[in-house]
């Protein structure tokens, strides 16, 4: 169950899977498992929906895992969703967040990648599907997204791990955040957990010009790294991800934004210097629970600047 | 299973803005294989590159020979590999 859970170590998809339906019946009455649709392998894809009743209310979408070797997202995720859980009700904070909103969290957004890198290659970052024409299989499902689809920083060739595939929205993976996104038509708030080395970010990747709201989405994210930075001093940079990393295109906060999301953020966890995409388990939880500090930040201000 | 046995993951510091360039011919190359987990933008944040066993010795050499400045983050990316996965199946034992 959700209470012996072991949060401190990495987990085999089909334990996560089954951690959500533990999550589902130890909260009945505000966490909901939804299946988006089935990725490239036909594994499910699940959101855990944290709902408190309402129609169609105003929605915070948070993904983690899109690039399946970054395990500390994953990882941070599923603490963050079972802090969530236990703290409403509990903290005004989160109880507030949760009578106005509903949050979707997708803790492994590339099942198939997830499960390879626990089953074949640890190192695997993209998607598994076949691609036409070449040995090679998978696409970036973070350069697969309509936002400057095809442009720099990303590749067409199919070996490279930043393949952007055939066409926008081609990874059926993508596909499925998107149509979920596109019919729910309420989402204010859109943000990915990747890893490493501790950034926050805003759009635009696919072009180094500022976004509208680059000033409010720049001052979020500065008090959001504030809030993060509190617990053991971790240092993040905040910056439009064109200007703090590199020029990316296809990438989903892009997307969202475009989108009419304004609150649109990505993460990058830790760690910078030691292990890279290995951080050991030891440091799950203090990433997790940094992380938390820096999410709920971000999400207490979309619930009281509503637009 | 895959294995890197004896690969290594650098964190390259690059000082200029050639030395990014430099760096970029090298992530658009394929002969080395290399897997950059960060990427060469600017001289402000670090670059890691996974290198292949096979191809370190020239990786290396490249890197001195242009004086970009570098050191081994991870020294076997198979050892660490190897722990992670001991601590994985000795928690999937201990929550068994």
């Amino acid at each position: 169950d959700t209470k012996s859970f072991d949060y401190a170590t990495y987990h085999r998809l089909d334990a996560i899977y089954s951690w959500m339906d533990s999550m589902v019946a130890g909260h009945p009455n505000l966490i909901s498992k939804v299946q988006i649709g089935s990725s490239y392998e036909n594994r499910p894809m699940y959101v855990l929906k944290f709902s408190t009743g309402g129609n169609n209310r105003p929605a915070i979408w948070i993904d983690a895992g899109i690039h399946s070797r970054e395990w500390i997202s994953t990882a941070s995720a599923l603490w963050m969703a079972n802090k969530m859980a236990t703290d409403f009700g509990v903290d005004p904070s989160v109880t507030s967040l949760l009578g106005k909103m509903d949050v979707y969290l997708m803790i492994v957004t590339n099942p198939d990648g997830y499960a390879y890198t626990h089953t074949n290659d640890r190192m695997w970052r993209k998607t598994r599907s076949v691609n036409s024409g070449s040995t090679c299989r998978g696409v970036d499902p973070n350069r697969n997204w309509d936002a400057g689809f095809g442009g720099p920083g990303a590749s067409k060739n199919p070996c490279s791990e930043s393949y952007h595939g055939p066409s926008a929205h081609s990874a059926i993976e993508v596909k499925n955040i998107v149509d979920l996104i596109k019919n729910h038509g309420n989402f204010k708030a859109f943000i990915s957990i990747h890893a490493y080395s501790q950034l926050l970010m805003y759009p635009y990747g696919y072009t180094c010009n500022d976004i509208p709201h680059q000033a409010e989405l720049d001052s979020v994210g500065r008090r959001a790294v504030q809030a993060l930075s509190s617990l053991y001093g971790t240092s993040y940079r905040v910056g439009s991800i064109c200007k703090i990393i590199y020029q990316a295109s296809g990438g989903s906060i892009d997307w969202s934004y475009n989108n009419g999301v304004k609150y649109s953020f990505a993460f990058e966890l830790r760690d910078t210097g030691r292990y890279g995409f290995l951080l050991p388990a030891n440091q799950i939880i203090p990433t997790a629970t940094e992380t938390w500090l820096g999410l709920k930040h971000i999400m207490e201000y979309v619930r009281d600047h509503p637009y | 299973r895959k294995v890197f046995t004896g690969d290594q993951v650098l964190r390259v510091n690059a000082k200029s803005e050639a030395q990014i360039q430099l760096l970029k011919t090298l992530e658009n190359g394929e002969v080395f294989k290399l897997d950059f987990w960060t990427h060469p933008s600017s001289s402000d944040l670090p670059i890691d590159i996974h290198v292949p066993y096979a191809s370190l010795y020239a990786v290396q050499k490249f890197l001195q020979d242009n004086e970009i400045p570098f050191h081994v983050m991870i020294q076997d990316l198979q050892e660490l590999l190897d722990k992670e996965q001991e601590d994985l199946q000795r928690n999937a034992v201990k929550g068994g």
